[in-house]
């Protein structure tokens, strides 16, 4: 089983089309095994990025490089799967 | 006796436990509602639809899918609870007792079976098909970028380790294909509307292109009143337009092609999202999502009924 600890989904919010393209150009780097939860589409808009642990600090700096804003809409999956499968089991036995 | 009133729709389930629950739904409705199988998944595994019909002889019918895109969990959960509630309220409440009096509901709740299964047993992110692709070490295929309605251009991608990877050929996923044979057969689907998550918005055709649809009008104002209603009764914000103007351009989307083979009202909701949680939505939310979706479904298969075309 895929495991997520440490993985991050990060809440986005590109300013003008430049960093539309930025990030854009970032999600297409296949090293970084980028998992876009949603897409940019306009200025303003945010878009979701899940990290992986292995690759935050390289996305984090290219953010703060580009003063593209950004937060931490889920600061550490697992946890949030953990959750969801206790709750399940909860459920199951009930 | 199976019951459904046992079923804790404010639970996520297996893909084993919702199959089930499809024969306790069919045991407790037997003059509304059947289940039939279009065709099995890549990996084999049958694709159930339930049908509930009040009778009659091919009538015209609205077609609901959730789940195309496995890891959108919230969607199937409403599948569930939507299904649930056709049969609970058909008798009870006017709007859909009207709507299974003339017409037919066809609910596909396990679209991407293959999928589903696997985020339950091996990564839960994921959200395409399980089919092999040739010549890469890469699994799967959008099955939303699989559909014969301008195939293979913008916003899907030719490189297999792509999540929007539209796959080798329109309809080479069985998932598709089965649902594609369906309607071309049944020939008297009036509507489709088809359930993703997350970004609160309710869509239509074009996706892969900017011109508007023909009918834009008429289905930008049914989309307006689906999502006021929607927003009475929690305050959760829609957006809605055309895919290719609210989102981006996005070639090979189901909607478009059902608009295409001449289906006017074709639709796609994108449930909620609290802007904490995206596809990993608690299962404590469940009930609200699909209470919430219920009066702008209900718009639309109104809507629905009482145009013909």
């Amino acid at each position: 089983e895929k495991i997520f600890v440490g993985d991050q989904v990060l809440r986005i919010t590109p300013s003008d089309e430049e960093q539309i393209t930025l990030l854009r150009t970032l999600y297409e780097v296949t090293e970084l095994q980028l998992d876009v939860w949603r897409h940019p589409t306009s200025p303003g808009q945010p878009t979701d990025l899940r990290v992986s642990f292995s690759s935050l600090q390289a996305v984090k700096v290219f953010l703060e490089h580009h003063s593209i804003s950004y937060s931490i809409m889920i600061e550490n999956v697992q946890e949030l799967l953990d959750e969801e499968k206790k709750s399940m089991m909860k459920s199951k036995r009930i | 006796g199976r019951s459904t009133d046992s079923f804790d729709f404010a639970s996520y389930h297996t893909i084993d436990e919702i199959y089930d629950w499809m024969d306790t739904l069919v045991d407790g409705h037997p003059n509304l509602v059947s289940k039939f199988q279009i065709g099995q998944s890549y990996e084999n595994r049958p694709l159930y639809v339930l049908k509930f019909s009040t009778g009659g002889s091919n009538r015209p019918a609205i077609w609901l899918d959730t789940g195309i895109h496995s890891r959108e969990w919230i969607t199937q959960a409403t599948g569930l609870w939507t299904a649930n509630k056709i049969a609970e309220e058909y008798g009870k409440d006017p709007s859909i007792t009207a709507i299974l009096d003339s017409m037919d509901i066809f609910f596909e709740i396990i679209t991407n079976p293959d999928g589903f299964a696997y985020t339950h047993s091996s990564n839960r992110m994921w959200r395409k098909t399980r089919s092999i692709n040739a010549g890469s070490s890469c699994v799967g295929v959008d099955p939303n970028r699989n559909w014969d309605a301008g195939f293979g251009g913008f916003g899907s991608s030719s490189n297999p380790c792509s999540e929007t990877y539209h796959g080798p050929y329109p309809h080479s996923e069985r998932e598709v294909k089965s649902i594609v044979d369906f309607i071309r057969s049944h020939g008297n689907v009036k509507s489709v509307i088809s359930i993703h998550s997350y970004s609160q918005m309710l869509l239509f055709p074009y996706g892969y292109t900017t011109a508007p649809a023909p009918d834009y009008q008429e289905l930008n104002e049914l989309a307006k009143k689906a999502v006021t209603d929607l927003a009475a009764l929690y305050g959760t914000k829609y957006t809605y337009g055309s895919i290719a103007d609210t989102i981006y351009l996005a070639d090979g989307t189901t909607v478009d092609w059902a608009y295409e083979n001449g289906i006017k009202y074709s639709f796609t909701f994108e449930l909620r999202d609290t802007g904490r949680y995206g596809f990993l939505l608690p299962s404590s939310q469940i009930i609200p999502t699909a209470t919430e979706t219920w009066p702008a479904l209900l718009d639309i298969m109104v809507h629905v009924l009482e145009h013909p075309y």
